[in-house]
């Protein structure tokens, strides 16, 4: 996965990301596809959760699945979340779940109950990186003021690091993959410095939906795991998803 | 970075609006009523979704049983896991069940298709 969080030069925030599921759950040979990849595709829907008939929040989610990946609370949040690897993983959070210890929250059991429930940037922030977990991950945040933009570092017990956008300082994106941002990605998987170059040659002068658009649409960062892209703006009260293909010649990851 | 041309490309451009190879179509909306019953909830968006819900759980069963080489894994997510929907925390329990009703799926699978990230982990 790889989503990312920008502020315009006008202090406008977007965030966008690609959903990149499937890997090693079966390769069609045939089609030179994902097996799994292409058969999560029919079941990505947008889904308008209402309450009292007025919109609560907005996400792109696959049909089935009751927790969520990425959404938007429109005027006060935008939320996506991409998988962490770590030793210290889910299915040890999964076995003591099943044995009764249950502390940990499921990851996208807590994404949804941000999306539904939080009031503010600073309050889903606080949510997020807080809350213990039965998985790691990477939650990556969007707020509706200048300079609300975070990719939170989560292990299952605690947050390891809270990556803020600086403008002051320049940093007027943040973007995660898979790795930790103070780590290199594994070689044989850097999405992040094609996408990076991709954001930088954008500059924020030129930074839109059509250009994040654009980093998300080259390859590899958009690769043969991609089902969907969704871009949002918060300040417009707008969340757009695309499903995608990649035609060879691809990236596998 | 990563650059094996031409798996790798430079930055695009001109891409959006989305058209082309790389865009296989908007995805449709849907509206799920938070003050209706959890379990009723999400009845309209599987009731279209069936189909393709059906398709990939069973390719999930199909992969389980070609690395595992049974199908105890299987038999055990569809007798033991029902067991455990109950001690999700509301109203995500009352939601899976509705969507095993509505789709006809076993719900230890609608289960795990909903922790699967997880299972993944592993």
């Amino acid at each position: 996965c790889t989503s990312v969080v920008a502020e315009d030069t006008s202090g406008k925030l977007l965030h966008a990301r690609n959903l990149d599921f499937g890997l090693f759950l079966g390769w069609d040979v045939k089609n030179s596809t994902w097996m799994i990849s292409e058969l999560l595709k029919p079941l990505v829907v947008n889904v308008n959760f209402q309450r009292n008939n007025k919109t609560v929040f907005v996400s792109t989610g696959f049909a089935g699945y009751v927790g969520m990946l990425t959404g938007m609370k429109p005027g006060i949040l935008t939320l996506t979340m991409n998988e962490r690897f770590s030793l210290d993983g889910g299915y040890i959070g999964v076995l003591e779940w099943i044995l009764g210890i249950r502390q940990g929250a499921w990851m996208s059991f807590l994404t949804r109950s941000v999306l539904e429930n939080a009031t503010s940037y600073e309050e889903a922030k606080t949510l997020l990186s807080k809350t213990v977990l039965l998985a790691p991950a990477y939650f990556i945040l969007g707020g509706n003021q200048s300079g609300e933009g975070c990719v939170i570092t989560r292990s299952r017990q605690s947050c390891l690091d809270i990556w803020e956008l600086d403008i002051q300082k320049g940093k007027w994106y943040v973007l995660e993959t898979n790795y930790d941002h103070w780590k290199p990605p594994l070689p044989i998987d850097n999405r992040r410095d094609p996408a990076m170059k991709c954001m930088n040659r954008t500059t924020q002068k030129n930074i839109s939906i059509a250009t994040i658009y654009d980093m998300l649409s080259t390859k590899p960062v958009l690769n043969k795991l991609t089902t969907y892209t969704t871009v949002m703006s918060v300040s417009e009260n707008k969340l757009e998803g695309y499903l995608r293909d990649c035609p060879d010649p691809c990236m596998p990851w | 970075a990563q650059d094996v041309p031409p798996y790798t490309e430079d930055c695009r451009s001109g891409t959006y609006p989305p058209s082309g190879p790389t865009y296989r179509g908007d995805v449709s909306w849907y509206t799920v009523n938070l003050d209706q019953p959890p379990s009723d909830r999400w009845r309209k968006i599987i009731s279209d979704k069936k189909q393709p819900l059906t398709a990939m759980m069973q390719h999930i069963k199909d992969l389980t049983k070609y690395i595992f080489h049974t199908e105890k894994l299987i038999d055990l997510v569809d007798t033991k896991l029902p067991g455990l929907v109950g001690k999700l925390p509301p109203p995500f329990d009352e939601e899976i069940k509705g969507i095993a009703d509505e789709s006809g799926l076993p719900l230890g699978e609608v289960m795990l298709f909903n922790i699967f990230y997880e299972i993944f982990t592993v």
